[in-house]
């Protein structure tokens, strides 16, 4: 309840709709308000009368951002009601924010009126919040099948310590029945979709190639990718994790950070400015933002601009400062500008005439520190772009401080 | 993995809305004593963790930021509106 536990000090109060959504039938919003309040005068000796004019115990209304009290609402989501405990003037009051879209059924495109409502006439009466998990006083909106709703046991008890059990004796059973499971929970992000996995044709789980050692002088790598300043390496359903936080690699595996997506990437690369990583393999792409993969993908590589006769790419590296992709296929490579997200004129180029001494395929290839690094079997070389000259020659695994 | 720079400050931002609205946090707009400002802001993350159950790190985590965004009740947890 809230300090002092204030109540009505009466058994029958009125309550007044003052106007409406536009988003529902006005008979809809009368009916789901009805049904809240019956939902509390089943289990207590209140009765509720609904007055058409004049000041009632409890003023319902519909209003959007600053509505006259000191709680402004926030726009769609976030705060969807509130109301205020039992008292004179304001005290008892609802308020629904107008830019929800309120709704009589239980959907994601949507909040359920009765549901929000029987909510806010909770405080109404008396009730403050409930930390119980599928209690109708939890502060967070779980949408449940709205169909002979039952109260949870804690919100009985609640009110029942405030005014008592219904004097009826055919009042509805004061015990709740089992809290509903929620039929559908918002989800917090569009499913993502599960990728087809190549079934093994024999039934035999195939065992997992064993992941090789960090100092294996002839590890290499399918796929090199800059996160947020840290730096995976991929091999098959393998990641080396370095980041400049801690001094181990940390050893992970594709499917812990994204559950769906399928291992053995053939690219990977940062565009950091947009939090972005995408991911390649044959003719597909995806994109993630840290450990969320971004709605609708996969999608084709051809999206970017490849001609159809080009399957799968080696690599592909972001350049930060100007703002190009580099994509690297067999003996060529392409330039895509981040900017107008489209190829650049001119390419493919051979790899051969812009990066000497680079021995191709490139396996994976990763911007850091200014440097380029191009991965080709166990050996990287390190480039500077600027002036297109190649450092020196590494074997792969040498950030794993061997 | 660690927070995109940019997110992490609108995720703060949240954070300080979410609990003054619901946790009476009050943020000393001109504090110079930040680390006091950020251990109040710890302890009220973590009355809020409470509540709803989760592991009481008084740290901004991905739970309790989702837990933060989710819609709900403008009536804050902890007292009644004034």
């Amino acid at each position: 309840t809230f300090p002092y536990s204030p109540t009505w000090k009466k058994e029958d109060v009125t309550y007044r709709i003052l106007n409406y959504t536009p988003d529902m039938l006005q008979a809809d919003v009368d009916e789901a308000i009805a049904r809240a309040f019956q939902l509390w005068s089943s289990v207590t000796p209140l009765r509720f009368t609904r007055v058409y004019g004049g000041q009632a115990d409890i003023m319902i209304s519909f209003a959007a951002g600053f509505h006259g009290d000191f709680y402004s609402f926030d726009g769609p989501g976030g705060t969807l009601a509130h109301a205020y405990a039992p008292g004179s003037g304001i005290g008892g009051d609802a308020h629904f924010d107008e830019d929800e879209n309120w709704t009589k059924f239980t959907t994601n495109s949507g909040y359920n009126l009765f549901l929000v409502a029987a909510h806010e006439l909770g405080h109404s009466l008396g009730l403050s919040h409930s930390n119980v998990f599928g209690a109708l006083m939890y502060p967070i909106y779980m949408p449940v099948d709205t169909r002979n709703y039952q109260l949870h046991q804690d919100d009985i008890d609640g009110i029942q310590a405030l005014y008592g059990p219904p004097k009826e004796p055919d009042a509805l059973p004061t015990k709740a029945f089992p809290p509903q499971e929620p039929t559908e929970m918002i989800p917090a992000e569009a499913p993502t979709p599960t990728l087809p996995r190549e079934e093994p044709t024999e039934i035999t789980p195939s065992k997992p190639p064993q992941r090789p050692d960090d100092c294996d002088p002839h590890l290499t790598f399918d796929a090199i990718t800059t996160l947020r300043g840290e730096t995976l390496f991929f091999k098959g359903s393998y990641v080396w994790r370095k980041s400049p936080y801690f001094s181990e690699i940390e050893h992970d595996t594709i499917s812990s950070f994204w559950p769906s997506l399928i291992d053995g990437f053939d690219a990977a690369y940062e565009v950091d400015k947009r939090d972005r990583v995408l991911f390649f393999k044959d003719d597909q792409y995806w994109a993630v933002s840290g450990y969320r993969i971004e709605s609708g993908f996969p999608r084709p590589i051809q999206n970017l601009g490849f001609p159809s006769s080009v399957r799968r790419i080696d690599a592909a590296v972001h350049d930060q400062s100007t703002k190009r992709t580099y994509f690297f296929v067999g003996n060529k490579y392409w330039s895509y500008n981040e900017n107008t997200q489209s190829m650049e004129r001119g390419y493919p180029r051979k790899i051969a005439s812009d990066f000497q001494g680079i021995v191709h395929p490139i396996d994976a290839a990763l911007q850091k520190n200014g440097y380029f690094y191009f991965f080709h079997g166990s050996n990287q070389y390190e480039v500077d772009m600027k002036r297109k000259k190649l450092i020196r020659t590494m074997k792969s695994n040498s950030w794993f401080n061997c | 993995f660690p927070v995109a720079p940019e997110k992490e400050q609108k995720d703060m931002q949240l954070a300080k809305k979410y609990l003054e609205n619901f946790y009476d946090f009050k943020e000393e707009k001109h504090s110079l004593f930040k680390a006091k400002d950020l251990s109040r802001m710890a302890d009220k993350i973590r009355e809020m963790q409470s509540f709803f159950g989760l592991e009481m790190t008084g740290e901004l985590n991905q739970k309790t930021l989702d837990m933060m965004k989710q819609p709900r009740c403008g009536i804050p947890d902890v007292r009644s509106y004034s």
